[in-house]
Formats: structure tokens, sequence, C-alpha cells
């Protein structure tokens, strides 16, 4: 463990508790892409399945339970407690583009050819574009309100602390993971521009608009 | 024996 990767599942978490935090409190799931969030839901599902069987640490247990609880909240509230509040209108992006793709590539690219690995392979995939139904909905309806763009931030950040922990990781000479690191690579490059508004309008108060 | 690959990191 090293500060980089702390920081990232730190703030990973952070942006999880924005999100859930938002829509417990305005009781309103109004700009948030259910799409993404079954994503991610998926994402951790087929990445953690190892839970009952690889132990690594108390903390890697304790995080993977946490997100697995927090993901299948998120999809509790946003597609049955709030169900009413769900802009479906605006979340319409196709993620069987992104499903089919992360599974063909899984099995074409992977580690090993295991039942597990190639779960995990397919969880990393799909993660690196797992926020694209999200973005294409804030471009969609024009502008995200600032709890949103804070929640994306955080969440952008994860994966961007990630690259300095394989950074890191690489001095040390340790075993790194190429697939890993090239999605992750291109996970924080689709919140560029995100990140770009972010620091140029929203930390100067003012509403974040994506050019439509 | 083919050495499994372990994933440490979240």
């Amino acid at each position: 463990m090293n500060i980089f990767r702390l920081l990232g599942d730190l703030s990973h978490l952070l942006a999880i508790i924005i999100l859930l935090l938002k829509i417990w409190n305005s009781r309103s799931c109004a700009g948030i892409s259910g799409r993404s969030q079954f994503l991610f839901a998926i994402v951790f599902t087929a990445r953690y399945l190892d839970l009952f069987f690889t132990f690594i640490s108390l903390y890697n247990t304790v995080m993977k339970i946490v997100f697995l609880a927090t993901s299948y909240g998120t999809l509790y509230l946003m597609y049955i407690k709030f169900k009413a509040t769900y802009d479906s209108n605006h979340d319409t992006f196709r993620i069987e583009f992104l499903i089919l793709p992360a599974i063909a590539l899984a099995l074409l690219i992977n580690e090993e050819f295991t039942v597990i690995e190639i779960l995990w392979t397919f969880s990393i995939y799909l993660e690196s574009v797992a926020i694209l139904p999200q973005l294409f909905m804030v471009s969609k309806t024009g502008e995200a309100e600032s709890i949103t763009s804070h929640y994306l931030f955080a969440l952008g950040s994860y994966r961007a602390l990630y690259i300095l922990n394989w950074i890191y990781r690489w001095f040390l000479t340790e075993k790194l993971n190429a697939i890993a690191i090239v999605a992750g690579i291109v996970q924080t490059i689709l919140y560029c521009d995100f990140f770009y508004l972010y620091l140029t309008k929203v930390l100067k108060g003012k509403k974040l608009q994506l050019p439509a | 024996q083919s050495f499994k690959v372990v994933h440490d990191e979240l």
C-alpha cells in the first residue's frame, strides 16, 4: 500500500458517499445516470468475487464489501426508492455497446484464461468506460448540479491517483498489471475535458455547463 | 505450477 493508492481508494469512497448523500438528502436522483451506476455494480460484482476465497488484508476485504454494498444501495435508491425522480429520458446511452466489447476484449486479452481472471479483466475494461453514460447525460442535459460535479471530480481523481500509484510501484520494481494500467489511463483520459471545466468553472462558483 | 495471478488492488 502507498499514499497514492490510499488517497485513490479514499477518493473513490468519497465519490460514492457524495452520490449517496446527494440522492438521500435531496430525495432525488435527477441528473444522475442510473446506467453508469448499473455498470459500476457489474464492475464491482465481477471484480470482487475473490472476496470469498482470497484474503489480501482486512482493509482490502472491508473496502470490497463497502463498495459492493454502496453500489447496490445506490441502485436501490435510483431504481426503487426514488424511481419517480430518475430522468430516464436523458439517460439513454446504449450500455450494450460497452458491455459486449468489454466481454470480447476480456476473452482475447487477459493474464490467465480462467473464469476468475476473465471476470476480473472484464471488470477492468468495463470500469474504464462505465462513466460514459453519466458524461453523455451531463452533455445532453447541458449542465450538472455542483454536487454531481464534485462526485465526478472525486471519481475521476481516484483512477488518476492509481496511475501515480502504478508509477510509484514501478520505481519499487513491483509486479504491475499492464491491462489495469492501460485501462486506467483510458478511464482517466475520458475525464479530462470534465476536469478542465471543473477546475476552470465549478471551483469559481459557476455552474458546470458542458457543450451539448 | 502456474503462479495464480493475485490482484492486491481494489
